[in-house]
């Protein structure tokens, strides 16, 4: 039964059965699009859709997932009073098989803020998203790996959630070597203190593996 | 010359209803959605001669003469699935990562031989 069963597992493209430790909660998104396609009795055989497309993203696929950020906060010996937030952001991509084909990924950071609506009245607040693309040896400062800019966005509200396409930095994430992850920094604000708290981020990846992909129409 | 059985209905081979319960093959923790699903199965004949509603191959076709022919030294063909559909299943993966994924080939639809 067991070797049945691990046969079965493989084919979901698990190595074993799972065992949640600590199990994140499942993201309103994933809820709508599962519901959505129990509600469809038989997806496939709709007109003109593939059961490999996700119609939610209007990208091909046919896996979704949700990575939890597994990055720190970086806490810099040499404060700088301007920058209120910096943190490292990684999401591990080993699940992937290596037959997969990343087709989207979106960032989303959200601020779990209930106490303040505006972070610092009058004083947007500066978001910016940076892509690691050198690795960096301790005690070295922020600045002296390299990294790329990829997102610079003003903001006011804290409460405010926001949604990044990062497709291209997450197709390279799939070669191990080059997943660095990101860096965030919110600068600016004097109210900002302690909005790390408050900070969650998470990356929703679209993918494909071809040989789940069959297509639908019948044989003439 | 032949010898024909005539076959009862129910017999005949034909998709038969199978719930499929997570928490009965111990998959509970880890499946978040759905508990269970309406997998079915086939089962049933493939009589001589066979009937055009029974999706037959031709290979069928043929091993239902032999048979009918030769019933020690042939058997009557199988009743398989025919069409099957997939279903999505939301669960966590082995890094604890919430993945919706869509299965193909998880419900039959219906059988043949």
């Amino acid at each position: 039964l067991q070797r049945q069963e691990s046969l079965v597992l493989k084919s979901l493209g698990l190595t074993a059965r799972p065992s949640p430790r600590s199990p994140p909660p499942v993201p309103h998104l994933l809820w709508k699009m599962f519901h959505k396609r129990a509600n469809l009795s038989s997806p496939a055989s709709e007109e003109g859709k593939t059961p490999c497309w996700v119609e939610e993203f209007r990208v091909p696929g046919n896996i979704i997932r949700v990575f939890p950020d597994q990055g720190q906060f970086i806490h810099s010996d040499k404060p700088r009073s301007w920058l209120c937030l910096q943190k490292r952001l990684y999401f591990n991509f080993s699940t992937l098989d290596k037959g997969e084909q990343v087709t989207m990924a979106q960032l989303q950071i959200h601020f779990h803020h209930n106490q303040y609506q505006v972070a610092s009245p009058g004083h947007p607040l500066e978001l910016s998203l940076y892509q690691a693309t050198q690795a960096a040896l301790r005690g070295m400062s922020s600045h002296a790996y390299s990294r790329k800019l990829l997102v610079e966005q003003s903001f006011i509200h804290l409460h405010k959630s926001f949604v990044f396409n990062l497709t291209e930095a997450a197709k390279m994430w799939q070669t191990p070597a080059r997943n660095l992850g990101l860096v965030l920094e919110i600068a600016g604000g004097k109210l900002c203190s302690g909005a790390d708290s408050f900070l969650d981020t998470s990356l929703l990846v679209v993918s494909l593996a071809h040989r789940q992909c069959r297509s639908t129409r019948k044989r003439r | 010359s032949t010898y024909y059985v005539p076959t009862g209905a129910s017999n005949i081979c034909k998709p038969r209803r199978l719930y499929i319960s997570f928490r009965d093959v111990g998959w509970e923790d880890w499946i978040i959605a759905p508990q269970g699903y309406l997998a079915n199965y086939c089962l049933g004949e493939c009589p001589f001669p066979l009937a055009e509603d029974l999706n037959s191959t031709n290979h069928a076709i043929l091993q239902t003469v032999v048979h009918s022919l030769d019933p020690e030294g042939t058997p009557q063909p199988c009743c398989v699935p025919v069409r099957l559909s997939p279903i999505s299943i939301l669960y966590y993966d082995n890094d604890d990562n919430v993945v919706l994924r869509h299965y193909e080939d998880m419900v039959v639809d219906e059988c043949g031989c």
